[in-house]
């Protein structure tokens, strides 16, 4: 989603 | 991705599946927390609500399923094995956890990178997956026992923590405006109290090989 930043690691 | 990374999501799972391996195969818990376990299942409960929300690859999704789904089995192991849940050390593993997940979530409440259900609930993970180990620390402290809890075990468990940590610095050099101030302040004391356990853990060990001694 736009804007909101996606965590990549886990 | 980079091989920081790649190496430390590696070692973790091996730790994991290791340590799942070592109580099916002997059925037994003995020196192994179960609190420790469980607050690593809730940790990865609550990080990986995402799950549902958020696709980032087929590597990202399946990696989150398997740690999911092996730290619940260690905990029903250890809960539930008929054979397995009798050597669990219980009048050892007495840690008040109850209070780690409070403050933990006192703490999301109060730092995250946006207040939504989701972002709290992340922050809350990363600040327990920090301070998990104590639970673990406490019971081998007590006990003085490693005959479970292997080698290999701790030395994964440590090398996902270094690699994750050189990672982040690979990042933060290579990728512009790359910062994790929550994960990178969470890390870096998770590792500090991992060398604590780590120390500990020498100590134990190079004590029970003393112990065996021929007599």
């Amino acid at each position: 989603p736009l804007g909101q930043r996606i965590h990549d690691e886990l | 991705m980079n091989v920081f990374r790649l190496a430390g999501d590696m070692t973790h799972l091996l730790s994991i599946l290791l340590l799942l391996l070592k109580i099916y195969a002997t059925k037994s818990c003995s020196g192994v927390s179960r609190k420790t376990q469980e607050l690593y299942a809730i940790v990865f409960i609550f990080r990986y609500l995402d799950l549902f929300t958020d696709f980032i690859s087929v590597y990202n999704t399946f990696m989150k399923v398997v740690f999911i789904a092996s730290s619940l089995a260690i905990v029903w192991c250890m809960r539930f094995h008929p054979v397995v849940r009798r050597s669990y050390d219980r009048e050892l593993d007495t840690f008040r956890y109850f209070f780690l997940v409070g403050a933990s979530f006192a703490l999301a409440l109060i730092w995250h990178e946006k207040f939504s259900v989701q972002e709290v609930f992340w922050a809350f993970s990363i600040y327990l997956e920090a301070v998990a180990i104590l639970p673990q620390l406490v019971l081998l402290q007590r006990s003085g026992n490693v005959d479970n809890l292997t080698g290999q075990y701790v030395f994964f468990l440590g090398a996902y923590r270094a690699f994750y940590i050189l990672n982040w610095i690979y990042r933060y050099l290579t990728e512009p405006r790359f910062t994790r101030w929550i994960a990178g302040t969470s890390g870096v004391v998770q590792t500090a109290l991992y060398a604590d356990f780590f120390y500990y853990y020498f100590i134990s060990w190079k004590n029970n090989s003393k112990l065996k001694l021929p007599a």
